[in-house]
């Protein structure tokens, strides 16, 4: 299924 | 945000603002790549689509327009300004930068967390990230006279990364179930990248003599 990775580093 | 990151996104921002700076006070370009600055403007819009899905925080989106904005702005200078773009070394800078994108992009096709066009492109932008300054270390590299602002903003970049990987452990060390294995090493690898550059920046600082890279 889906992480929907939040990706909090720039 | 611990110490590390925080000071990995400042040698960051203090890198772009040495290259605005740079090119906009001295109305040259000279020893700047275009390439590379065209696959930083690549690596953002890739990575920062996120800007239109999720809010993290007021920094974070902050940092990113930043990093768009100016990466556009210089772009543009480059380009178009018409000053500017006269001093550009068009054919020093002859890297053929297709022959990283290309690659990147089918890596993060194979390799990534979530098969999905925003993680592909996420994953994509990683990958191309740890090989974007090639373009501006082979321009150097033929460059005879490279100027310090120049220098400076390739030894900043390479700060950041390394701060970057602090920024990692400390993260591991203090959060449970942190663990990003592609970033990582990607990371590991675009430091290494820059270690020949360090070697040779830091020597001619030492030495108090004007930088240049061993062809």
């Amino acid at each position: 299924g889906s992480t929907g990775a939040v990706h909090d580093e720039l | 945000m611990n110490i590390f990151r925080l000071a990995g996104d400042m040698m960051h921002l203090f890198s772009i603002i040495v290259l605005l700076l740079k090119i906009n006070a001295t109305r040259s370009c000279r020893g700047v790549s275009l390439k590379t600055q065209e696959l930083y403007a690549i690596v953002f819009v890739c990575r920062y689509l996120d800007l239109f899905t999720s809010f993290i925080s007021l920094y974070n989106t902050t940092m990113k327009l930043i990093f768009l904005l100016s990466t556009f702005t210089i772009i543009y200078w480059m380009r178009f300004h018409k000053v500017i773009r006269v001093t550009y070394d068009r054919e020093q800078d002859t890297f053929r930068y297709q022959f990283l994108i290309l690659p990147c992009f089918l890596l993060a096709l194979v390799l990534n967390n979530e098969f999905s066009a925003m993680e592909v492109l996420w994953t994509f932008s990683i990958y191309l990230e740890a090989v974007a300054i090639l373009p501006q270390l082979v321009l150097l590299q033929r460059t005879n006279n490279i100027d310090n602002l120049t220098g400076n903003y390739v030894f900043l970049l390479g700060s950041y990364r390394a701060l970057y990987i602090l920024n990692w452990i400390y993260r591991f060390m203090t959060e449970p179930n942190y663990r990003q294995y592609l970033v990582w090493i990607s990371g590991i690898v675009q430091t290494i990248v820059y270690i020949d550059f360090f070697y040779y920046y830091i020597r001619s600082w030492r030495n108090n003599e004007k930088l240049s890279l061993p062809a």
